[in-house]
């Protein structure tokens, strides 16, 4: 038997997808989309926590409402999709 | 569905829509094709009227771009974000745009459209037999020109019918060169080039001279990808270069090695390492139709739905049969209305193809023509005349080794060969003219082959186009208070389970009449299965109980061993 592939992964030149973190994927994901969006309520600026905006992002997709960033989130959260928010800003 | 926050919409019903570029992954007239299409998708359920304007400012410009194109919403690479648009209104509102580092086709992977050949410019057909070998792509194989061609049958050797391929070597786009072909080499800022080039440009897009010397004759195009050229990357439009070398191992095809992504990728230089060129290989692409049809959906006001097989669902997923669900004609007729009266002529795409004298590009003595003139096939979606729009068929049963799908009058069938094509709609009355409109039930005997209808508190008997019928059910043995059967399983020896509301009969069809010791109730015989299934049928040796839209599977240990959705998992739409 071969032993087991050791991977290295590239940055490849002018590729726009990055080696990032499943959490920071998460975020980017809750922020572009309208889920972690700031609040201004009379100058007071407030993020929705991401726990939060997490079960916000799964009622959408029709996932289990968790507010944990599980698998079936992360994959939904990698698919293919259009770039209008979800969450109206 | 939701629309945006105020109801943004147009004001007006007669949308203008204007194309301000193209992709190279595809023929002008595909794309042309696809957004009316995708326009004609809203027509068909709201008063909106789309027309194409080709210049000046239009309700929605569309336009392909890659990531910082000239709006606040860069696009990010291959996948994740496809497309946006905005909503109704003046400047960049009602405008979509388009991601070109994705790899648009429609949805099925490359949709290469000839131009001349013999074909008429009809799509490659994949794969295709020449000399003997299977070909996926274009090639240059049997030319001495070097010109990409392919069959447009699955067999050139016997058909012979062929066209050219998307090549920069036959025409270009865009640009202001009318979509002459590249000339090579070319002069441009006193360098010489032999191949297209992105030099010169911020966009990415690959371009050619289409004289010897851009300097003097300020000539160019873009040039069309070939089927067989990587997709974004910092090659664009290049082949692949097999076998490429990767940290120092080499590789005779795609590889997803060094990304964490799992994307395949290729080098489009025999050694990565030292050249750094690369792009990802082609894949299946995204169906511009269905991205386009959701964009427009926003262009007119509609926001994300959250409803999975809506439209305007915010996620990608390719539909080979299209229709629109009915969350998006609510939404859409919530802004508009719905349409009333015939649908006005749809918008045709640009019909002018540059000549191309065949004498200059083309050595093979096969016939030549030039490309026809392409008209938009847009067909009526007929709601009701799709299997997969239907949300709760009659009946549903097997007849001569094809599962039958009854609905008002019509019946669909799956074939169990054909990778389980359904062909349909038939008239009923064009087969079994004695029957009524609606059939609650049906089955076939195992052992005659004679055909069981049940309608109401009547049944039909069809051997062959002989009919006996219509009886009452009350022959058969069953009671006089049932309303109808809804429900029929063969049980082998002639025996045929028949259900109506919480009971089941046991008919033998031999004697027809109703064993003794039934009716019984269905939950108790079928553990685990709705009471007031609508349909229950058998196939491929599982008994199916239909609710609403969903399907409960029982197995022959009468173990529920699947629920689901008629649409997706019986009729695979």
């Amino acid at each position: 038997w071969s032993h087991p592939l050791k991977s290295t992964f590239v940055t490849f030149p002018s590729d726009l997808v990055r080696n990032i973190s499943d959490s920071q994927l998460a975020e980017n994901y809750l922020k572009k989309f309208g889920y972690l969006q700031t609040e201004h309520r009379s100058g007071f600026q407030s993020m929705v926590s991401t726990n939060k905006a997490l079960k916000r992002m799964q009622r959408q997709m029709g996932l289990e409402e968790t507010g944990v960033l599980d698998k079936a989130t992360l994959d939904v959260m990698k698919q293919p999709r259009c770039g209008v928010p979800d969450v109206a800003n | 569905y939701q629309t945006f926050e105020g109801d943004l919409k147009w004001d007006h019903n007669d949308i203008t829509y204007r194309i301000i570029n193209y992709s190279p992954d595809m023929e002008s007239s595909l794309i042309d094709d696809a957004f009316a299409r995708a326009f004609k998708v809203w027509r068909d359920v709201t008063p909106l009227t789309f027309t194409r304007l080709f210049e000046g400012t239009a309700d929605i410009m569309i336009s392909f771009g890659k990531a910082d194109h000239g709006d606040p919403y860069p696009f990010d690479g291959k996948d994740g974000l496809l497309a946006h648009a905005y909503p109704p209104g003046e400047g960049v509102q009602g405008d979509a745009h388009f991601d070109d580092d994705e790899y648009w086709t429609l949805g099925k992977g490359p949709a290469v459209k000839t131009r001349y050949g013999n074909a008429d410019g009809a799509m490659c057909h994949f794969p295709f037999n020449f000399e003997g070998k299977s070909y996926t792509t274009c090639t240059t194989d049997g030319r001495s020109d070097n010109l990409p061609w392919c069959a447009t049958t699955a067999d050139f050797d016997k058909d012979k019918k062929y066209g050219f391929c998307p090549s920069e070597l036959l025409y270009t786009f865009g640009g202001n060169a009318d979509g002459a072909k590249c000339v090579f080499p070319f002069i441009f800022l006193g360098k010489e080039y032999d191949s297209c080039t992105t030099d010169g440009r911020s966009d990415e897009y690959r371009w050619c001279a289409t004289t010897d010397n851009f300097d003097k004759d300020i000539k160019y195009g873009f040039c069309p990808s070939r089927d067989t050229a990587v997709i974004g990357g910092n090659s664009e439009g290049e082949p692949c270069h097999f076998p490429f070398v990767f940290l120092g191992e080499t590789y005779d095809a795609c590889t997803s090695e060094g990304r964490g992504d799992g994307k395949l990728w290729c080098s489009t230089t025999d050694n990565y390492d030292d050249d750094k060129k690369w792009g990802f290989c082609p894949d299946k692409g995204y169906s511009l139709f269905l991205v386009a049809a959701h964009e427009f959906g926003h262009a007119l006001g509609l926001d994300h739905s959250n409803i999975r097989d809506a439209l305007m669902y915010p996620m990608y997923s390719y539909v080979e049969k299209f229709s629109l669900h009915k969350d998006d004609i609510e939404g859409i007729q919530f802004l508009y209305g719905s349409g009333t009266g015939p649908g006005p002529t749809p918008p045709q795409p640009e019909t002018t193809t540059p000549y191309i004298d065949p004498e200059e590009t083309v050595t093979t003595k096969e016939p030549q023509t030039t490309v026809p003139t392409t008209t938009t096939t847009t067909r009526p979606v007929d709601p009701t005349k799709d299997a997969c729009n239907v949300a709760e068929f009659d009946a549903i049963t097997m007849i001569e080794g094809e599962l039958h799908f009854f609905k008002a009058g019509l019946y669909w069938k799956k074939s169990s060969r054909n990778a389980g094509v359904v062909s349909g709609p038939f008239p009923i009355s064009e087969r079994w003219p004695a029957l009524p409109a609606v059939i609650d039930t049906a089955f076939e005997d195992l052992l005659t082959k004679k055909l069981y209808f049940f309608s109401g508190t009547r049944f039909w008997v069809y051997t062959g186009k002989s009919v006996l019928g219509p009886r009452s059910i009350e022959k058969l043995g069953l009671p006089n208070n049932i309303q109808k059967i809804e429900g029929a399983v063969q049980r082998g020896n002639g025996k045929v389970l028949l259900f109506s509301g919480e009971n089941v009969w046991r008919l033998n069809v031999k004697d027809q009449n109703i064993d003794q010791g039934y009716p019984r109730f269905t939950d108790v015989m079928f553990g685990g299965v709705p009471n007031d299934s609508h349909d229950v049928f058998l196939y491929k040796g599982h008994i199916y109980f239909c609710r609403d839209r969903f399907y409960w599977r029982m197995n022959s240990r009468k173990q529920i061993d699947r629920v689901g959705y008629v649409k997706y998992d019986v009729l695979n739409c």
